[in-house]
This record gives C-alpha cells, sequence and structure tokens, in this order.
C-alpha cells in the first residue's frame, strides 16, 4: 500500500 | 528508479521545456492555453511543497525545482512579456469547473486528512484534467502548430510511461498508490484522441487540423 507522506515520484 | 519512471520524467522535462522554447523562439504563444499553464503552476506548487518539509534525493529535488521554476517562466511568458500574442478569446475553458470539483475531491477522497496529504492529493487530480483547456482551445480553433503537438505528446508520454512504472513498483517492490493509478489512467485516456491524430497525422508529416 501507500507509505504516506512519502510520495518519492514527480 | 526505474527505466519508466526516468523516461516519463525525461518526457515531461522535454515537454516543459519544448513549450518554453517554442515561445522563447516564436516571440509568441499563439495556440497555447494560458489557463493549462496556470493549472499547471499550481499543480506544481500544491504538490512539491514537501521540497520544504522532506529530502527524498538530488534528483528528486532538482527536477521538483527545474518544473516548478519551468511552470512559472512559462506563465510568465504568457501573461507578461508576450501577453499581446495570447489568444485569450479561444482559451475560455471554464476553469472553476475543473478546480471546484477536484478541490471536493481531494478533501474526500485522500489518503490521510492532513493539509500537505490533500494539497498533493489535489494536484494529482487537477494535473489528470488541467490539459483539457488546451485540448479544448484546439478543438475551438480547429488546428494546432506541429511545435505545440509535439509538446502534447511528450507531456502525454509522461504519464503513459508512469502507468508502465506503477505496474513494475507492484510487481518489483509491492507498491501501488491507488489515487495516482487511478487519475494516472484517467490523465491517459484524455490523451488518447490526440495520440491517435499525433500518429496518423503529425509523424506523417502533415499538419494537426480538425475537420470543420
Amino acid at each position: 500500500g501507500m507509505r504516506v507522506d512519502e510520495h518519492d515520484e514527480l | 528508479m526505474n527505466i519508466f519512471r526516468l523516461t516519463g520524467d525525461l518526457s515531461h522535462l522535454a515537454a516543459i521545456i519544448i513549450l518554453l522554447l517554442k515561445i522563447w523562439k516564436s516571440r509568441s504563444c499563439a495556440g497555447i492555453s494560458g489557463k493549462s499553464q496556470i493549472l499547471f503552476a499550481i499543480v506544481f506548487t500544491a504538490r512539491y511543497l514537501d521540497l520544504l518539509t522532506s529530502f527524498i534525493s538530488v534528483y528528486n529535488t532538482s527536477m521538483k525545482v527545474i518544473y516548478i521554476g519551468c511552470a512559472y517562466a512559462t506563465v510568465y511568458l504568457i501573461y507578461a512579456k508576450f501577453r499581446a500574442t495570447y489568444d485569450g478569446n479561444h482559451d475560455s475553458f471554464r476553469v472553476e469547473f475543473l478546480v471546484v470539483p477536484v478541490g471536493g475531491l481531494a478533501v474526500l477522497i485522500n489518503h490521510t486528512f492532513s493539509p500537505l496529504e490533500i494539497l498533493w492529493t489535489f494536484s494529482i487530480y487537477l494535473e489528470s484534467v488541467a490539459i483539457l483547456p488546451q485540448l479544448f482551445m484546439i478543438s475551438k480553433t480547429g488546428e494546432a502548430e506541429t511545435i505545440t503537438t509535439h509538446y502534447l505528446f511528450c507531456l502525454g508520454m509522461y504519464r503513459t510511461l508512469y502507468l508502465f512504472n506503477w505496474v513494475w513498483r507492484f510487481y518489483f517492490e509491492g507498491f501501488f498508490d491507488m489515487i495516482a493509478i487511478v487519475a494516472g489512467l484517467v490523465q491517459t485516456v484524455l490523451y488518447c484522441d490526440f495520440f491517435y491524430l499525433y500518429v496518423t497525422k503529425v509523424l506523417k508529416g502533415k499538419k494537426l487540423s480538425l475537420p470543420a
């Protein structure tokens, strides 16, 4: 799932 | 990082630079939707606020800074420097019909109900539809300069490549972000009609013009 507050994409 | 993500980012960068160069070299923003460009500036601003809160990599930070800088430079060229060439009459898409529902959706459907996260979600949703004023403008005038179609192709390819990136990341990293995936699919679908015209017309050396 999504790791919140870790958006590593642009 | 995988090849789809890297080529996606580079395609995005190419799109942004093609547009800037087109406007700069021709000293004109004819045929370009200023509204779409304002929406992209809002998208980058809302999404990259994390520049202030978290560090991921030099690559990540540099690209974000370049994207934001270019987005504002483009808006400046259209609305200030080359304003006289801006075709406002044909840029008549009502952006509030995009921004308001997208804002509401971001508040309702997000990963975490926090200001930064909602702004990130808003930017993802808004990006998926931000090109609509530009596509609307082309459908209204019935044509687009070839350089503008190259811009649109690169911009559309970027999210298409990201779709492959997400498939890759799901299989090899177990990573998936449903909000980005669904919005990315919507974004890519919006370009399908244009992709078809690009391949059947522009790549065969013809100008993109729509039947009256």
